[in-house]
Order: C-alpha cells, then sequence, then structure tokens
C-alpha cells in the first residue's frame, strides 16, 4: 500500500525532496463513503526512530494544508508573478518534518481534500470527528505499520484545541480496550488553542489591555462594570462598554495585532500587505512589501474597506467611506438608543434586500454571544449558548440557569443599546444610510449558533 | 470559505491545479470540488464542552503536554491559555523563564507537575510556526526530546 501513496514529485518544486512524501485517503466509514485525505512527510533525520506527529489545523472546518502550506510543511511556497501560474516550491529550513514524521490529515470529512459520500456526514460534531479520527490513525498505522513502534504525538493549533485532547481521549480509551494497532501516545502539544469557555471567552480584555489596545479608562471600566466577566454578560452597560472594545479594535488583524491586514481590493494601500507564504509576494495588489517592508502610513487602513473576500457588493455598495458610515451608525445608534429598541426586527422581509452589502468583521458579536473568526474558520469564544454546549458537564439545574442567562442576555443585547452585528445597505447612492439589521455573519457559524440554542 | 486579513491565492491556486491533485493522490476538482482552506459545508456541532477535564485526565495517564501561544494573537489571546495552565497545573516544578533561540529571547515559559508545560512565543501571531518559524521548530524540537 505504501507504493502506491508515494508522492514522488509536486508541481512547482524541481529540486529533491528530502525524504519520503506520501499521500492519499483512507476511509473511515466505508458504508457512507467517508475518507480522509492525509499527507505525510516522513522525517529527514531518522524515519525509523523519529516519533509521529499527526497535525490537524482548526476552524472548525479549516484544512491542515494551512499548516502544509504556510507554516510547518516540507515546502516554502513563493507566489508566482502572474496568478494563472503555480506558485514555486523550495525546501523549508523550518519544517516539522526535519525532526519528525509529520501526517497533515484534514479532518473531518468535508473539510480539504476529505469527502463523503453522503452529504448529512457534513453535519458533524467534535466527538464525531475525534472517533473518525481515530479510526483514521488505526487505519493509518495498519498501512504504515513500521512507523506505529514510533512515539507519536498528537498537534495542532487553534479549534484543534479542540480536536487533540478529545482525540488524545478515544486513542487512551482504546489503549484500555486493547483496540489494534497500538499506538504509542507519549503526548500532544496545542498552539493557541481553544479550550473552554470561560477562560478564552474572558482572556480578551486582560490581552487588549495588557498589549495597550485600550486605554486604561475604558479596561478600569470595564473591570468595575462586568465584573471581569465578559462571555456570559447580561448587563447593557457592560455590552455597550465590550462594544467601544470592538470598536476600537476592528481594524486590527487579528491574527497578529502587529501585522498589518490584507486587503485584496486595497489598491491605495500606501504599505505592503502581509500575503501569506513566508516568502513575500511580488505579484500581489496592493503592494509588493511584506513584514518588515510597509512603506506607507499606517493609519491609512482605517480608511480602507473591509476586505473584499469578506464584502459582498451590490448595487450601491462601492467605496462609501467608511468615515461617514462610522457617522451614520453612530447618530443611527443613537436614534435607537433614544427609540429603546434595536431595529432588527422591523427590517426583517423589508423588500430593499437587493442591492445591499454584507460586512464580515474580525470580530463581532451577535444576541449575546462574542465571537471571533479563526482563520477562515469561526468559532464563538463566549457565548451564552456554549452554556448549553457543555451542557454534559452541567447539572439540570445548572443548564437551566445557563438557559436562562442566555436567554437574558440575548434579550440584554438586542433590545439594548449595542447592534452588533450588522448589514448595511447603500440607499440609492454609495453612502446611503446603513440599516443595521442581524445578519453579518457568515451563514455557517450562525448555524453553528442556532444548533447549540 | 475565506478569513480576513489573509491572503490566501497560493493555496487556491496549488491546491486546484489538476497536476497537484494527481501527484497528491488527491481528488480531483469535478469528483470533489474545489479546495478551499476553510470550507462553510460543515454543519458543526460543539458537543465536547470544555477541554478542561479531558486535559486532568490525560496528564493523568502520564501524557507529555505542551500548551504554546503567540503572543501577538488576539484571536486565541495567550491569556487564557495562561489562566487554564496555571489553574489546571497548581504545582510548578519549573518557574517562569524566558527561553532562547540563538541568544534571543524566543518567550517565556513555565512547567506545572504532571508534564504540563505553557510556552508563549514572543512576537508571533495566531498560527505560530508561519510567524516564528525558527522558534516554533526549535520548540518542538526541545519537546519531542523531552528538554525544558
Amino acid at each position: 500500500g505504501e507504493d502506491s501513496a508515494e508522492v514522488k514529485s509536486l508541481p512547482g518544486f524541481d529540486g529533491e525532496f528530502g525524504s519520503k512524501h506520501f499521500g492519499g485517503y483512507i476511509a473511515v466509514d466505508e458504508k457512507h463513503g467517508r475518507n480522509l485525505y492525509y499527507y505525510f512527510a516522513t522525517s529527514e533525520r531518522d524515519p525509523d526512530t523519529d516519533p509521529v506527529i499527526l497535525w490537524l489545523n482548526g476552524g472548525p472546518g479549516c484544512s491542515s494544508f494551512d499548516g502544509f502550506i504556510y507554516e510547518l510543511g516540507p515546502f516554502l511556497f513563493e507566489a508566482a508573478s502572474s496568478k494563472s501560474e503555480l506558485p514555486k516550491l523550495k525546501r523549508n529550513p523550518y519544517a516539522w518534518n526535519k525532526v519528525a514524521n509529520v501526517v497533515f490529515l484534514d479532518s473531518p470529512a468535508g473539510v480539504g481534500l476529505s469527502y463523503s459520500m453522503t452529504p448529512t456526514d457534513y453535519n458533524t460534531s467534535d466527538l464525531k470527528t475525534a472517533k473518525d479520527t481515530h479510526t483514521f490513525l488505526l487505519a493509518f498505522f495498519t498501512k504504515y505499520r513500521k512507523f506505529a513502534k514510533n512515539p507519536f504525538f498528537i498537534a495542532g493549533e487553534s479549534y484543534a484545541g479542540i480536536y487533540v485532547p478529545t482525540l488524545a481521549r478515544e486513542v487512551v480509551q482504546g489503549l484500555r480496550q486493547g483496540v489494534e494497532p497500538k499506538i504509542n501516545l507519549k503526548g500532544y502539544l496545542i498552539g493557541n488553542g481553544c479550550t473552554d469557555n470561560v477562560y478564552d471567552g474572558n482572556a480578551l480584555v486582560p490581552f487588549v489591555y495588557g498589549m495597550g489596545l485600550i486605554d486604561s479608562d475604558l479596561h478600569d471600566e470595564l473591570e468595575k462594570v462586568c465584573k471581569k466577566n465578559y462571555w456570559q454578560v447580561t448587563s447593557p452597560k457592560c455590552v455597550e462598554l465590550l462594544d467601544q472594545m470592538d470598536e476600537d479594535l476592528k481594524d486590527l488583524n487579528m491574527y497578529d495585532i502587529l501585522e498589518p491586514c490584507y486587503h485584496p481590493d486595497s489598491h491605495t494601500y500606501g504599505g505592503g500587505s502581509r500575503s501569506r507564504g513566508r516568502e513575500e509576494t511580488s505579484g500581489m495588489e496592493g503592494g509588493a512589501g511584506g513584514r518588515g517592508e510597509e512603506g506607507g502610513n499606517k493609519f491609512e487602513r482605517k480608511s480602507l474597506k473591509r476586505p473584499a473576500s469578506l464584502v459582498q457588493f451590490g448595487d450601491g455598495g462601492g467605496d462609501g467611506g467608511e468615515e461617514k458610515e462610522r457617522e451614520e451608525r453612530e447618530e443611527r445608534e443613537e436614534r435607537e438608543k433614544e427609540e429603546g429598541n434595536g431595529h432588527a426586527e422591523e427590517e426583517k422581509g423589508k423588500p430593499e434586500e437587493k442591492g445591499e452589502r454584507e460586512e464580515v468583521t474580525g470580530m463581532t458579536s451577535l444576541g449575546g454571544r462574542v465571537m471571533k473568526l479563526l482563520p477562515g474558520g469561526l468559532l464563538r469564544l463566549g457565548s451564552q449558548g456554549a452554556a448549553a454546549a457543555d451542557a454534559g458537564e452541567q447539572e439540570p439545574k445548572a443548564r437551566e440557569r445557563s438557559e436562562e442567562a442566555r436567554l437574558e442576555g440575548q434579550k440584554t443585547r438586542e433590545g439594548g443599546a449595542g447592534v452588533e452585528v450588522e448589514e448595511r445597505r447603500g440607499e440609492g447612492g454609495t453612502t446611503g444610510r446603513g440599516i443595521a439589521k442581524k445578519g453579518r455573519l457568515p451563514e455557517s457559524f450562525l448555524q453553528l449558533g442556532q444548533e447549540r440554542r | 470559505g475565506s478569513v480576513p486579513c489573509d491572503d490566501l491565492s497560493i493555496s487556491d491556486i496549488w491546491m486546484n491545479h489538476p497536476d497537484v491533485r494527481d501527484a497528491m493522490h488527491a481528488k480531483s476538482v469535478s469528483e470533489i470540488g474545489e479546495f478551499q482552506i476553510c470550507t462553510n459545508v460543515l454543519l458543526y456541532h460543539h458537543d465536547a464542552g470544555s477541554m478542561i477535564p479531558i486535559h486532568k485526565q490525560l496528564m493523568g495517564e502520564g501524557l507529555q503536554v505542551l500548551i504554546y501561544s503567540g503572543d501577538h494573537d488576539m484571536c486565541v489571546p495567550y491569556t487564557g491559555s495562561e489562566a487554564w495552565t496555571r489553574d489546571v497545573g497548581k504545582k510548578i516544578v519549573r518557574p517562569w523563564q524566558a527561553w532562547y533561540v540563538k541568544d534571543q529571547v524566543a518567550g517565556y515559559t513555565v512547567t506545572y507537575d504532571r508534564n504540563l508545560t505553557f510556552a508563549t512565543v514572543k512576537g508571533a501571531g495566531h498560527t505560530v510556526p508561519e510567524y516564528k518559524p525558527a522558534e516554533a521548530l526549535a520548540m518542538f524540537k526541545r519537546f519531542l526530546a523531552g528538554k525544558p
């Protein structure tokens, strides 16, 4: 089986691989046709004794080829001068397969190159994903039998902070039950991983204060009003302060606060936006520079449109001028405050749906949830609904209390001063009055939230 | 389908090229559709709850655990990971100290009992090996070798 899976060359790479590479599918459910894709880059040091690492990116929904292409994979990818050409590949001196046998796995089915013949399989969960990945591992170590004796570690980042421990638990349980082949699990590592709604949900305020991104007055007030609880918020005043904080942070690159934010449509950007792939690209719109080469005024970012990939422009959408929009939004919110309610409901189903533009900000909140986008995937960090997600660990009464708090929080947040999730529509022009209503978040994430409800 | 602030054109182009799919023994675009670095096809349920009880259980199994954080990440900030590891770890076996790569401070680290280490990677964003590849590899090697 190994021979047929060997990858002998890759387009864009002219040299010799530093070790043997394999790639292919392993079925985790033959009946439903659920197949997971893996890419296995063996160690360039001593594959026979070096550890085996399973690498998982997060999301949920993000491919581990993020890790392969942009992070720790065997190659550096350099963008070609034109987007119709393939990137150029060269050996990555910092590849993790310098010292370990690394398996990049697209999981669950539906992510990256993995797929299922049964579309309902795309309705999935943490526990199902862990089971499938364990099934994958057993099949993988059967296929690559000689690696089964090597020390084995599970690794990942972001939402893999959920994948990794849940999978490790499956493996441990399998070992207890004597499942073969025996996996030599030694440990795991997690980078910037999601762990727990309370800890993660309360992490942002101290972080942004510590980094000097919000001022002391706002921070002190947040602590005082919210009582250091930012993830399950019921106080309208706390909501208002969190909105104020969101406003202060909204133009930052959430994945690295000191990096510029890449805007695909940022022709006017004076400096270089950062392109992913460690080699900075030159063929990119918006500037040739990269990290450390930002020639323009950082503050120009403020006047830019949001990333085009996240904005759907319709009739009247366009470069309307963010400053004016902001003024209008403030004016609108002020009016809402006076009226005592958000107008999300009344806007539903209005006929002027055409020509709207939908904005997705990096960090936003909806109905009592504080949400963040993970790379390409989405995560609610602190969520009222999360209480329900954790219900397995809660007593029934506590669960009821959580639900009450969630509903109360939702009411408060939706009816209070903050309208966090907005969809703005140009009305008869590029600077038409924005109309706030729910719907800035991508559908799949909204679904995730709905499922929790 | 898209990621704010990131240019993903390299992966989009490369992973959707028929020769690449063929070389990697992957299904073609016509068979399974276009590759996206992050997909929207999933209807995903977070049904595992908090990871903290699971971490505690796994640490009881004697597993070696490294939790690391790029300290410039605002998406999953280090403050959360630092807090839960402190509460789970309880007993410090190696106190906070800087860790180094080529004589430069690469971050700070603390080790608790039951083989739990928390480390920051200084100046790294959400995806640590992307932002600080040399430091990430150094950290990874030390972890595998069971070194501080």
